[in-house]
């Protein structure tokens, strides 16, 4: 089961960490993440996702995970959805959360979470992390020390200021930022105007700041909340797999 | 200044303290928040409003406030904005919230920011919760065991889930739903369609589910996002300030 090699986050790991952070909750982070994901996928890689933000949608609900997750020997076997394994903090952690993420016991729960499941040599683990920068948010990065940070924003100015602390503690625990993907950049109605429902410019005012990629624009498709189960819509796969894969 | 009176939260103090909270972030408790605390206002109350929110949007930006607060003797004196009394977490944390918000010191911060603040016998207090359940959330609700909380939520079913937790967390701190705020229930294009892009149902599901009204439905409206500072979009105060009058 791989004992020897080095796991993930590990130096010499051949796996490519990238951590999908957010400023704030609500900007479509755990969307991006789960599509992105499936995108890698369907490129052909051997895809891993961690559901580290306990307070957001689950994405093993968003993928359409049928099962959990099961041992093998000391390992944990993720189950797979759309060819991509799973993850969560949910399977840690149940519905006891407000309790149990505190100080030690959360610190080591990442570190199992991480460092015990059996990925299998994957090309890439895709890391939806809890927004913001809180206790959660520190704890995982301090595993994953060469994670590349995709930051997910929305439109509107004032999201990119508070994006703008997630870039800020991802230079202090030594994680490179590689682009911003600007999410619910407008609504194309079916009169075919576009309606840039939550303001605009802040994505590529972010990316600018930070020096990185604005890697892609997602509009509003109201198929997205629906059927993020059903897999990645077109505009986030392909901008995020080219640049993923450069 | 008010020595020997009540404090907020503290049994035979007059001030009504509604908490604002949520299952997840971006839902738009914070606009929900600021809205209701303006409508309030208007509606002729004596009315202060606290960001307990650390990590969204804040509230003082929002409201437009142009000034600190300032020290009157041993209390805190809030500044005003739109004739609302206004404290924000930010003002005790600054830039360095990811280091400071752990245990007895987090615990400690908040009870300044709610008992060392001259409020000046407000009729209501709008508290601004953290989304989810976490740390921070559960040490607020401490200090406010009779506080009334009204859940915002989205109307996807998903959006109702993730709620449903902010709701029983509330149980177990002696505080007592009394509603919840549908929010972007729907965008109405120029074509006076009305799209429904995150869904329906969800914040009727919960009402129902938790045996409270469903206070109001409040629609996508772009002006929101640009303008929360210029106070209150009409469906959000009148059904609010009604309700929170009953
Ligand atoms: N581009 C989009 N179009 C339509 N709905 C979206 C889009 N992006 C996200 N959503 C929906 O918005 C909600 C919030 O997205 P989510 O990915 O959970 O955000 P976060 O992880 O930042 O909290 C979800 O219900 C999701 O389905
Ligand atoms: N009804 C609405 N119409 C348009 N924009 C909204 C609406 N409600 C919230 N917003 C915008 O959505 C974003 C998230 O809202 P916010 O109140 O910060 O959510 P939360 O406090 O739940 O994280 C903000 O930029 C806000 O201006």
């Amino acid at each position: 089961l791989g004992e020897g090699k080095p796991g993930i986050g590990e130096p010499g790991s051949s796996t490519r960490v990238v951590a999908i952070s957010s400023g704030k909750g609500g900007v479509g982070k755990s969307s991006v993440a789960s599509n992105l994901a499936v995108a890698l996928k369907r490129a052909g890689k051997n895809v891993g996702v961690v559901d580290g933000d306990i307070w957001g949608f689950s994405i093993p609900r968003m993928l359409g995970v049928a099962e959990p997750p099961v041992m093998m020997g000391e390992k944990i076997v993720p189950p797979v959805a759309h060819g991509v394994k799973v993850m969560s903090m949910d399977y840690f952690v149940g519905d006891d959360k407000a309790v149990i993420w505190r100080g030690p016991m959360l610190h080591k729960a990442i570190e199992q979470f991480l460092k015990d499941v059996f990925w299998d040599d994957l090309d890439f683990l895709i890391v939806d992390m809890p927004p913001g920068t809180g206790d959660i948010a520190i704890s995982m990065s301090q595993f994953l020390p060469r994670a590349q940070v995709v930051l997910v924003t929305t439109p509107q100015p004032t999201a990119q200021r508070v994006a703008r602390r997630a870039a800020l503690m991802a230079a202090e625990v030594d994680q490179e930022v590689i682009g911003v993907v600007e999410n619910m950049s407008w609504f194309t109605g079916d009169d075919s105007k576009r309606y840039e429902l939550f303001g605009s410019g802040g994505g590529q005012a972010l990316a600018e700041e930070l020096g990185v990629e604005l890697m892609a624009q997602v509009p509003l498709v109201p198929a997205m909340g629906r059927g993020a189960d059903e897999g990645a819509p077109v505009e986030i796969a392909a901008p995020g797999s080219e640049a993923a894969e450069a």
